[in-house]
């Protein structure tokens, strides 16, 4: 089982809309997928049309109980599993304060799921706190969605910091896989720029370990794309929404990229 | 003196954005404003060219220990001033977790600077935690930056509630002033639907009481454009950059708006 913490502390950069679409777009190739969603805001769960309120168990209970990933599967369109968010996650990182291993909870529950599929993607709130260090502890590999701005540089390296902590501590399988730039203006200097920075950045960084050595810069971009933003007001993903949209396009396209990326491996 | 806190719990919605070019539309009206990060990320001081690591004094040190705020104010252009924020402050929360009265700590901070000031502009975090409460406990106003996507009315209800809370228990004054429509995509039916979603969600709150009674959608909607994402980078808001962008248009028309708020109160 490929597994994957889609991560970025800076906020709406494209992390829940990277999250679903590349989710959804595996299933379509007929991949086992499983999407986990860690946001106590629950817009991976919202996206896909399930009411967090509706679910019986949802990863707040996998956090902070006994409840295992078994018992929460929501599956909605091309067999797409979804473990549900909820709001009362917010609560867990003052709940877990004190508990030994607090970091590693996931990582177990993750373990007793890798014989039934193929990929496990798990949406991270904007933010290095409990719950995404607990997706950084689970997984193999980090997802960085990146929207080329200004200050897309300077979270980076703190980012990576984190990453590089958890890798030496929490869980030596962790690498850095890539970034997919978001909400890409195609055209623009600032864009241009932006992406060229990214690039020499990770040139630097590869040579710093083996948490770096293949991290890269997806050449997809996805591009902005009103049509992206709409999808989940009707509880798709972007393919189920509007087939022939730039958007659509430009998440096949990264999709095809992360499957040849994990042959290739 | 006039006191806003800029607050959504979403991220990447304008809050920054919109600190930066409002403060300095004020005082390019010849008011004398203050700018207060209350971000860790600090990207509020980063925006105006001020180095974090270079301030003897931060929000951090307001917040956690004796520094006052006429000990931190840096002065840009214009003579706004500015308190910049430092990545400290994510570990204020904890620090503070016991303390008495801790959500009251930048109010009684305020209070002391109120004669010297016409506005006082406070630019909160993606959250709803300790540095967001700081500033609703704090202020008389709320402002709060919407970009109109479908997920920004589910959050919309939980942050009102908040606000709520707040007025009811910790500071009487607080109102609720009015939502900026931030990146707004003009001629696209989300936008305008949702738009039209916001105003009919505030037609109602307006007879909950006080706190919402003079709420509103303000008029000045900041559409997308290129140049408020390049200004960050030439550290100046959006009037020192390109003062003819369409950026520039749009943030002169809310400070207008904000201006005869006021003086209609
Ligand atoms: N390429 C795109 N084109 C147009 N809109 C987009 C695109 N990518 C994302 N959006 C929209 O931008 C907003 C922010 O995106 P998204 O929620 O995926 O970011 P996020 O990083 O998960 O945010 P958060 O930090 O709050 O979890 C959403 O309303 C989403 O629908
Ligand atoms: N109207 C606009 N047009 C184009 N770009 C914009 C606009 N408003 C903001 N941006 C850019 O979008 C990004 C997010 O905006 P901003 O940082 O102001 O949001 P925020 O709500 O403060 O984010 P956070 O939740 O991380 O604090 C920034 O790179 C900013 O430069
Ligand atoms: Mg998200
Ligand atoms: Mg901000």
């Amino acid at each position: 089982m490929r597994s994957i913490a889609i991560i970025n502390q800076k906020g709406g950069v494209g992390k829940t809309t990277t999250a679903v679409n590349l989710s959804d777009g595996l299933a379509r190739q007929g991949k086992r997928v499983a999407l986990v969603d860690l946001d106590p805001q629950a817009h991976a769960t919202l996206h896909l049309g399930i009411d967090p309120r509706s679910a019986r168990n949802t990863t707040y209970h996998l956090l902070t109980g006994d409840a295992e990933f078994a018992s929460m599967w929501r599956t909605v369109d091309n067999g797409l599993k979804v473990a549900a968010a909820h709001l009362d996650l917010a609560a867990a990182e003052v709940e877990l304060a004190g508990v030994v291993g607090r970091e590693a909870i996931l990582r177990d529950k993750l373990a007793k799921v890798s014989g039934d599929l193929d990929y496990l993607i798990i949406d991270c709130p904007p933010s290095l706190g409990l719950l995404t260090l607990n997706a950084l502890a689970a997984v193999e590999d980090v997802f960085l969605p990146l929207q080329p701005h200004f200050l897309a540089l300077h979270g980076l390296s703190k980012l990576m910091q984190t990453v590089g902590l958890v890798a030496s501590r929490l869980n030596h399988r962790l690498r850095m896989a890539g970034v997919v730039l978001c909400l890409y203006e195609s055209g623009t200097r600032l864009a241009n720029e932006v992406s060229g920075d990214v690039e020499e950045y990770f040139d630097h960084l590869r040579t710093e370990g083996p948490v770096w050595e293949h991290a890269r810069l997806f050449s997809s971009r996805i591009r902005r794309n009103i049509r992206l933003a709409e999808a989940p007001s009707f509880g798709k993903s972007i393919f189920g929404y509007d087939k022939s949209s730039a958007g659509a396009q430009d998440y096949h396209a990264l999709t095809s990229e992360v499957l040849s990326y994990y042959a290739g491996r």
